[in-house]
């Protein structure tokens, strides 16, 4: 049973990445919330592992992420759920704030399913950016074609990380039911998209994100 | 003795060849549950950082990458004092692993570090 790192016990030079990670991710640090990501999050995630890393953690050649860190955030709030008839909409939030200065924003992108098969018909969703007093909302379509089911949507352009202008990115999820309606209960609401942060930590001690030539940038 | 090792260096190297206790690369697997840090890390399961352990050789064959600096420790250390030690056997090349973990915030996140695996050794 190794207590956590305590950062008194850490050199007073900054640490490596490795142990600022300790130092700060080790359980039982201060902050440390008790849900982690689970169901559909994590399994995205052990895919896009498997697919970039061999069993030993080695990094695949040529299956490059093309970077060296990936961040995946939940929404920190859902709105009511709420349907109308055959209709599906949430708001979601997705908070931003406290990235890592290091950590330089290549590209993000929101995940979701567009096509969930019911018992009875199917749900067919889609994401809107959130209209705000300035802008109305504008319909997100997913960059990629479907893989395993799910599509991600790029939101690059909404997030301008790092000169810190953007603390949070609004979204809403709408769905609609196709296909004969079943009983009168509302079906199972589908599952939360998440947001994919893909960052060129920039700290001494983190692979160079496909700095090699040889290595395909996607 | 040096214009006998000199004189004789092939002899002399093939009749060092490479002995058991001679610097070289050894496995160590071990699992982040050992190091306490399964609570976090979700991926590899697998870990094998590797280490070098092992006499340097009296004389540094081409194939320990060492500096010219370590040849001449290594002749300090046998003819001329011997209380400067011989070169040491540590790690040359490494390579990264990818590291899948939970973040405080219950988020997940990829990361590749680098050195994090020995491929290689030499004597420094």
């Amino acid at each position: 049973n190794q207590s956590p790192l305590s950062p008194g016990s850490l050199p007073a030079v900054p640490p490596l990445p490795l142990l600022q990670a300790l130092q700060v991710q080790a359980p039982g640090s201060r902050g440390w919330q008790a849900e982690p990501a689970s169901g559909q999050p994590l399994r995205y995630m052990l895919n896009l592992y498997r697919h970039a890393a061999d069993r030993e953690g080695r990094p695949r050649h040529g299956r490059s992420l093309g970077t060296n860190t990936v961040r995946l955030v939940l929404a920190s709030s859902h709105g009511d759920q709420s349907w109308a008839g055959r209709w599906y909409m949430q708001p979601l939030t997705y908070r931003l704030e406290g990235q890592p200065k290091a950590e330089h924003l290549l590209r993000a992108t929101v995940v979701y399913l567009p096509n969930l098969p019911l018992a009875r018909g199917r749900l067919l969703c889609a994401l809107e950016l959130a209209a705000t007093g300035e802008a109305p909302g504008v319909l997100l379509s997913p960059a990629t074609r479907p893989r395993h089911g799910w599509a991600e949507a790029d939101v690059t352009p909404y997030l301008a990380l790092g000169n810190g202008s953007v603390g949070s990115l609004a979204l809403r999820h709408i769905c609609v039911r196709a296909g004969r309606v079943g009983g009168h209960n509302a079906p199972v609401a589908p599952s939360h998209p998440f947001l994919l942060l893909y960052l060129n930590d920039t700290q001494a001690g983190l692979a160079p994100p496909a700095a090699e030539p040889h290595r395909h940038r996607r | 003795d040096t214009g006998t090792l000199a004189h004789d260096l092939p002899g002399y190297l093939r009749e060092q060849g490479r002995e058991k206790s001679d610097c070289s690369l050894r496995p160590f697997p071990v699992s982040f549950a050992q190091l306490g840090w399964d609570h976090w890390i979700i991926a590899p399961h697998r870990y094998n950082p590797r280490y070098c352990k092992g006499a340097c050789p009296r004389l540094l064959r081409y194939d320990y990458h060492a500096p010219n600096h370590a040849v001449v420790q290594s002749f300090v250390h046998q003819l001329v004092d011997a209380n400067v030690p011989r070169p040491s056997c540590v790690p040359y090349r490494y390579s990264p692993i990818s590291v899948l973990m939970i973040e405080r915030d219950g988020g997940i996140l990829y990361k590749e570090y680098e050195n994090m695996i020995a491929e290689s050794c030499t004597c420094r």
